[in-house]
Formats: C-alpha cells, sequence, structure tokens
C-alpha cells in the first residue's frame, strides 16, 4: 500500500468568479491592485493571511516580524520567514527600516 | 529614513515585473 501523501502544493486554486468588485480606488501598479482576501492572486491561504496583516499595519516602518510571530501562533517562525521572503520576492511587501519590518506595497 | 522609500520602489518594481502577465 503506498501512502497517500497529497499535502501542500500551494495550497487551494479556489477559482471564485464572483465578486467582479473592483474596488480600484486607488494604487494603480499595472491595473491589478488589491484582491486581498481572495485566493485569486495566486497565493496560498497562509501568505495571504501574513500579507493581510502587513496590509492591516499603518505604521510608518510597518510591522514587526515580532508581531508578526505574535498574530501568527499557529506558524513557526520559519514559515513565516519564508512567506515574507516570498511576498518580498513578489514584490508585495518590503522591508523598512531593517529586514524585521514590512510594509505592504498596496496600502497606501 | 531614505531606505524605506528605496525599499518600497524596488517593491513596487517587482510587483509590476511579477503582474505583467
Amino acid at each position: 500500500s503506498k501512502p497517500q501523501n497529497m499535502m501542500g502544493g500551494g495550497g487551494g486554486m479556489n477559482m471564485m468568479p464572483t465578486s467582479h468588485t473592483s474596488m480600484s480606488s486607488m494604487g494603480s501598479t499595472g491595473g491589478y491592485s488589491g484582491a486581498s482576501m481572495m485566493l485569486v492572486n495566486g497565493l496560498s491561504a497562509n501568505q495571504n493571511q501574513v500579507l493581510s496583516l502587513i496590509k492591516s499595519c499603518h505604521e510608518p516602518q510597518g510591522i514587526s516580524m515580532h508581531d508578526l510571530k505574535q498574530k501568527l501562533s499557529s506558524m513557526s517562525v520559519t514559515v513565516i520567514r519564508q512567506i515574507v521572503d516570498f511576498l518580498s520576492n513578489e514584490g508585495h511587501i518590503f522591508s523598512t527600516i531593517d529586514e524585521d519590518h514590512f510594509r505592504s506595497t498596496d496600502n497606501e | 529614513l531614505d531606505r524605506i522609500s528605496k525599499n518600497k520602489k524596488a517593491a513596487l518594481e517587482r510587483l509590476s515585473a511579477n503582474q505583467t502577465v
């Protein structure tokens, strides 16, 4: 018998063709902005969670790794760091005063 | 805090580069 190991894999391709509400009130970097809570932006649930947390922080220096850890107690530091790296690479977020503080690019 | 705006600019460039699909 083979173990059915079907975990991981980017997590869920939820194509929900509902809500075409384009909330493009601001930040039009290339016509594709926002889409925060949806998986249409190619992010996993975890990644979206981290991203929306970072978006929800409006401090000039952004949210700290410490805060992320506290608010995402279900995720390990390693996972958070990976997600943060990924989001940063994708350009969704960027580090501010140091490598432990992050802000979102689309929360003008 | 020049670093912030610099990083932001770079991030925005990455973002738009990633979204030109």
